[in-house]
């Protein structure tokens, strides 16, 4: 436990410390832990637990898995998020893992603008056995997004996955575009994208706050990911944007791997945390 | 921005807005919150702030008629003293001189490669680009693909198996074909993947790189320094290159990487075009991270 010897108050300062150390953010971490001082019998042992399940209880308000509803058909899922983050590997793990649940998936290769990132998804879509809907090189990911859809519905298959570019939130030209492909999709199937998906990558600071709050304005976001927790990073930045946010968590990503994802378990994060 | 924070603070002080050890502590306290808030790691904090401390308490700031004015120079300017002396160079030793790049997954390399040697072809270089990363799907494509849109040559990787295969036969080729400068493009991997960090030693060994950089992404929160550390400790570099500077992250992270590991910025990445490479500027920086 990161409590040793000392005052009640150095205890709380380290847990300040240890929550700050994990990027949960300097504002985040002392309301937290300024919430643990209200009526509890002083002990050591009960304040790191009492954190523990605090942290918890609030990530558990968005542990909320992706549940693909029977009949709606096809299941469209927007990918989004900053430069390289983890979308286009997270689609790859998805659409493994829809195949090997016996559903048909289509993959849209809607990076258009970046270097060989169409042949990267195609790559991961030979893996799961999928097809991948593709223009060419500097074409227009609405149009992707149409075709893939469009292809879909047409085949009754089950999920679409749609790749989009990386693009900073900072970037008004890029954040429309995002918006117009929403449109697109939604003027093909008036509930689609039901599923808009961003993704985060566990290392970044308190710019992912920034990232989840923009996206959301523009797109409305819908599910995240958090990638990376393979590394030493401890993703806490998740805790001010589940706080501020409620947006559900999904998965987590562990690894480069097809099979590296996992369903978010708030209890098991929270005890990695710290 | 901080700037108004500390001269609100300071203004309200008793003592009639002067600045004196007993009072200072108020004014580190926001210049603290404030470099947490920017991403600068825990430890690094605590390390600069006591560093502040000293030249705020040294430099008379206490006898200043506008002591806010004077406390903010002195944080700022240890704060681009600390970030390093401007525009640190690249080294361009051995024949030809070989720039490794390495880093985590998705911080930047494979762009930056290419923005290196566009940047280099522009200052009359003849650079040679090596694909050497394997294990991401299309990751040779795509910097193969990077190096015709800049009209530099890149190794032909040709059904080879192995970086350490490539890696010889690029420097080889090299050699041969006369090229000044070869940009090497590892694959993104974690500080903490024993194997893949004895891969990346082997591949250094092999190359006797005369500049190793660590491409880092500057929006990276607290883990920057055990980033920085882990992979500084392992192969040794001579330099880092922070990336996604076009985004509105304070980039706390060159703080934290520059005093954990003592070694320069000497690039940053400004926006995804071949033409985003950018000389680090210190005090810019500085002024970005206080906010
Ligand atoms: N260790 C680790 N690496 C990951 C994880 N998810 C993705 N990566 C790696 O991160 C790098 C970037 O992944 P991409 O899928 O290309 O990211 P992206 O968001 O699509 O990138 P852009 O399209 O360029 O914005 C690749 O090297 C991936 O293998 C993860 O959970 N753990
Ligand atoms: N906005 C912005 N995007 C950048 C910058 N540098 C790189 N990128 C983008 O970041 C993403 C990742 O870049 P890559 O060059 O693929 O990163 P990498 O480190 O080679 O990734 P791996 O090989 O998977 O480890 C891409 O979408 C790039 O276009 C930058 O300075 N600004
Ligand atoms: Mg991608
Ligand atoms: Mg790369």
């Amino acid at each position: 436990s990161v409590l040793g010897m000392g005052t009640r108050k150095e205890s709380l300062e380290r847990l300040e410390e240890a929550l700050i150390t994990a990027d949960v953010g300097v504002k985040t971490s002392s309301e937290i832990v300024g919430a643990l001082k209200e009526g509890f019998k002083w002990d050591k042992e009960g304040l790191s637990e009492r954190l523990r399940a605090s942290i918890s209880g609030l990530l558990k308000e968005v542990e909320s898995p992706l549940v693909i509803p029977p009949g709606v058909v096809p299941f469209v899922i927007m990918v989004l998020g900053v430069n390289g983050v983890g979308k286009t590997t997270t689609i790859g793990k998805l659409a493994s893992r829809f195949s090997s649940m016996g559903k048909s998936v289509i993959l849209g290769a809607g990076d258009t603008f970046r270097a060989a990132a169409i042949e990267q998804l195609e790559i991961w879509g030979e893996r799961a056995g999928c097809p991948v809907i593709k223009h060419s090189h500097g074409g227009d990911p609405g149009a992707v997004a149409f075709d893939a859809v469009k292809s879909a519905v047409a085949k009754k298959t089950d999920v679409v996955i749609l790749d989009t570019a990386g693009r900073l939130h900072t970037k008004v030209n890029l954040m429309e575009e995002l918006k117009k492909i929403k449109k697109v999709v939604n003027r093909e199937i008036p509930s689609a994208p039901h599923e808009n998906l961003l993704v985060v990558d566990a290392s970044t600071g308190q710019n992912a706050l920034n990232q989840a709050k923009l996206f959301n304005e523009y797109v409305g976001v819908t599910g995240i990911v958090i990638t990376k927790l393979d590394g030493t990073a401890k993703g806490g930045i998740i805790v001010p944007i589940a706080r501020e946010l409620k947006i559900p968590i999904r998965f987590i990503g562990v690894g480069e791997g097809v099979d590296d994802l996992k369903e978010f378990n708030a209890g098991e994060f929270a005890d990695a945390l710290i | 921005g901080l700037s108004e924070k500390l001269r609100g603070i300071i203004k309200d002080l008793k003592g009639h807005g002067t600045l004196s050890e007993a009072n200072i502590e108020s004014v580190l306290k926001e210049v603290r919150l404030a470099l947490l808030e920017a991403d600068v790691n825990f430890t690094v904090v605590k390390e600069f702030i006591s560093r502040v401390k000293g030249k705020a308490l040294g430099q008379d700031v206490l006898l200043s008629v506008t002591p806010a004015q004077q406390f903010i120079k002195v944080v700022r300017d240890e704060l681009a003293a600390t970030l390093g002396e401007t525009a640190s160079e690249l080294e361009f030793k051995g024949r030809p001189p070989v720039i490794m790049l390495a880093g985590l997954q998705g911080s930047g390399k494979t762009t930056t490669t290419a923005k290196l040697a566009r940047l280099l072809k522009g200052k009359g270089r003849n650079p040679y680009v090596v694909p050497a990363d394997l294990a991401r799907p299309a990751a040779v494509l795509q910097l193969q693909k990077l190096s015709e849109e800049i009209k530099v040559d890149c190794f032909d990787v040709a059904g080879r198996k192995d970086p350490v295969d490539i890696c010889t036969e690029a420097l080889r080729v090299a050699k041969i074909k006369g090229y000044d400068t070869v940009l090497v493009d590892t694959a993104g991997r974690l500080h903490i993947d024993a194997a893949l960090m004895d891969e990346l030693k082997g591949l250094k060994e092999i190359l006797s790189p005369s500049e190793v950089l660590l491409v880092a992404d500057s929006m990276t929160g607290q883990d920057a320094v055990r980033t920085a550390q882990g992979f500084d400790e392992a192969i040794g570099l001579t330099g880092v290159i922070l990336t996604k500077l076009d985004s509105d992250a304070r980039g706390g992270a060159a703080l934290s990487m520059r005093i954990s590991t003592g070694k320069p910025i000497k690039f940053i990445g400004v926006s995804e075009k071949t033409d985003g490479l950018e000389v680090f500027h210190p005090d810019r920086m500085a002024g970005r991270i206080l906010g």
